[in-house]
């Protein structure tokens, strides 16, 4: 199963991943 | 055996001529069901008609009776486990898949009574604390792609793109296809450009439904006042949440507190979802393990409006698989919730696969996925949609705060 999210922000918005890194609820995935 | 085979002697002699001819007919008469059943051919907007392609990946695993074998997988997951085994049996399980049982709630296995019941375990309160950022992770999981959306593609993998009108929903010639949701850049593009989905293009007019736009027969019927009788896509609210309990109007007033003054205003078809001057679209991809807990949570403080179910194939999506064939979660069958935080428009879209078919939205009892009717083929705009406008008269659908479970997967 597949979570894909779609969403709008600032262009300043940055991400705190990487490709192929494992994440947990809650953990952060970007912010503004 | 041996002494038959070697034995026997063999005679031929021809069929009936009746019975060939019945033969044929039968023959013929499957294809042309087959023929009946699924549209190959759709219109586009100016009565061009097109032919669906698939990539040839699709029609030999569509050709394999997946949902089948997706439900069939979920019945013998829900059979009952004596208890004597449960133990042992889920210790196995979370051996091979890496699971960790020390998180879970509850601790004790045998009160798991099936593999399923095991499969979609809970989280002890605490286990995964939220972080203070505008986005969390809605799943535990692997980040398999995230990135900018440019020109309405979703990069998949490496050169390979999927079109996020087909993720979330396309017009089509029908009103009640509009996409008012599906965000777009807000410079102005040629009219002539095209999105391709599927092997279909469509022009920017019928992506945007400027023609749904000016027919106010359609504005009534997205206001509610009246039906179109020919849509596929009855439009119903399915709010199920009590709007006075406390819990309720604590996540409204804490989420309306989120939104706050930069909240954009519930979305309407005259909005058509247009990102905000000077706002990009992002999109982030997780992918589940079958070691993972599989529930999902919000990633945000957010509106969820609609959702949109798109009946589509269960094709496995694994790594594996989404690295070789195109389009697939775009072929799969999925439930786009569609809504607003702080910044504009927020789609959050699980996709199921063949060993977890089954997806779940705690305050949408009324969704049911991986029927055993054989859906359409996936064709663009394929989805029956409804609203959660009632769940909150405040915020016109039903709010959630970040780390709020939301649902999950489910065997089969």
């Amino acid at each position: 199963s597949t979570i894909v999210l779609v969403y709008e922000a600032p262009p300043n918005f940055q991400f705190n991943i990487t490709p192929g890194q494992k994440v947990r609820v809650g953990q952060a995935l970007g912010d503004v | 055996v041996a002494d038959a085979w070697n034995n026997t002697p063999t005679k031929w002699y021809p069929l009936p001529i009746g019975v060939g001819a019945l033969l044929l007919a039968a023959v013929q008469f499957r294809k042309e069901q087959r023929k009946r059943n699924e549209p190959e051919v759709v219109t586009d907007g100016n009565g061009t008609v097109v032919k669906v392609k698939h990539p040839w990946q699709v029609n030999v695993l569509g050709a394999l009776p997946l949902r089948n074998l997706s439900r069939l997988w979920g019945y013998l997951n829900s059979l009952e486990l004596p208890v004597w085994a449960r133990p042992t049996g889920y210790r196995l399980y979370a051996w091979v898949f890496g699971c960790n049982l020390n998180e879970i709630e509850p601790s004790d296995l045998r009160s798991y009574k099936s593999l399923g019941d095991f499969f979609y375990r809970g989280l002890k309160p605490g286990a995964r604390p939220v972080a203070n950022t505008a986005l969390v992770s809605p799943a535990d999981g692997t980040v398999i792609h995230f990135g900018v959306i440019d020109d309405h593609q979703i990069e998949q993998v490496k050169g390979v793109t999927y079109s996020v009108d087909a993720l979330l929903g396309i017009p089509s010639s029908n009103p009640a296809h509009e996409v008012e949701f599906a965000a777009r850049p807000t410079a102005d593009v040629d009219d002539q450009e095209f999105a391709s989905v599927n092997g279909i293009d469509y022009s920017l007019g019928q992506l945007l439904g400027h023609t749904a736009l000016e027919d106010p027969e359609a504005e009534a019927m997205e206001e509610g006042t009246i039906s179109r009788p020919d849509s596929p896509t009855g439009i119903k609210d399915v709010s199920t949440t009590p709007n006075d309990s406390v819990d309720h109007l604590q996540k409204t007033a804490e989420v309306a507190a989120t939104l706050g003054s930069q909240s954009t205003p519930p979305l309407t078809r005259k909005a058509t979802g247009r990102v905000k001057p000077g706002n990009q679209l992002y999109f982030t991809v997780i992918y589940l393990a079958p070691g993972d807990y599989h529930r999902f949570h919000s990633p945000t403080a957010w509106v969820v409006e609609r959702r949109r179910h798109f009946a589509g194939e269960l094709f496995s999506v694994s790594p594996f698989l989404v690295k070789r064939l195109a389009n697939l979660f775009v072929l799969n069958e999925r439930v786009a919730l569609l809504g607003r935080w702080r910044y504009g428009f927020f789609g959050m879209v699980p996709v199921g696969a063949t060993n977890v078919g089954s997806i779940k939205v705690n305050f949408d009892k009324k969704l049911r996925t991986n029927l055993p009717e054989r859906p359409a083929p996936p064709s663009p705009g394929t989805y029956s949609e409804a609203t959660y406008h009632s769940a909150s008269a405040l915020l016109r659908g039903q709010p959630l705060v970040a780390g709020q479970e939301m649902g999950g997967f489910c065997l089969g």
